[in-house]
């Protein structure tokens, strides 16, 4: 039997062997040709050029395309390994790998690291932080005075600068994360887990290729 | 929790653009 996912998606740039992709990630062959469907589904939602496009990405987080965020801009980054501003289905596979419940949680701890890194400097540096809590109030209409802010952004970095030094680095990170576990929450996608549940379609209609 | 105890990530980390569940949201 034929493999509906090669013949179609072959033609797209940035394709890639699902074989491959799942040496390299957690997946199982069979989740990412699931994940092909929701690559497919996001990448054709504005241009259907195979490709996820910044406002396509906004789309399928915000159902708005021109809600712009913070934080959905330096997840699309990251996502975007090859930074020519749109996400192939290879990086969409590989990035999406690091939320699978099986990744290791080292690599959750540096990519949480690489997405608060605004300026990739190497380091957190609290005017870094502070320029997150403002962009999570503003987008959250949650109201702090800017004295609450200050002593927020204050105290947790009080807390993470173990060596005091005015910024957080990697070994910081991780050890902070460590007593506030609760931080790699969203660094975990249980869906990933069901993905040929939630994506059935291609799953039911090929058979992988040896 | 509110956001006065909970510490400058904590309160990050509540950010939409950093729940990527509703990619898989139909």
């Amino acid at each position: 039997m034929g493999c509906l996912y090669s013949k179609n998606a072959r033609n797209v740039p940035g394709y890639e062997e699902p074989t491959v992709l799942a040496a390299e990630t957690p997946f199982t062959v069979d989740e990412v040709q699931a994940l092909y469907e929701l690559f497919k589904k996001i990448s054709s939602s504005i241009i259907d050029d195979g490709l996820i496009h910044k406002e396509e990405f906004q789309l399928a987080l915000f159902r708005n395309r021109n809600r712009r965020n913070l934080f959905a801009d330096r997840v699309f980054d990251l996502f975007d390994l090859k930074r020519n501003g749109v996400i192939e289905f290879g990086e969409f596979v590989r990035s999406l790998g690091v939320f699978h419940p099986n990744a290791p949680m080292a690599d959750k701890i540096a990519f949480a690291f690489r997405l608060y890194d605004l300026r990739h400097t190497g380091y957190i540096e609290r005017e870094e932080l502070k320029e997150m809590v403002l962009a999570l109030l503003h987008e959250s209409d949650l109201v702090l005075s800017d004295d609450v802010v200050e002593m927020i952004v204050d105290k947790t970095f009080k807390d993470a600068d173990t060596k005091g030094d005015g910024r957080i680095d990697q070994e910081e990170w991780k050890e902070f994360v460590s007593r506030y576990p609760s931080l790699m929450k969203n660094m975990t996608l249980p869906y990933l887990k069901d993905i040929t549940l939630a994506f059935p379609s291609f799953v039911l209609s090929s058979e992988v290729e040896d | 929790t509110t956001p006065l105890t909970m510490n400058a990530f904590e309160l990050i980390s509540t950010s939409q653009g950093l729940n990527l569940s509703s990619l898989f949201e139909k």
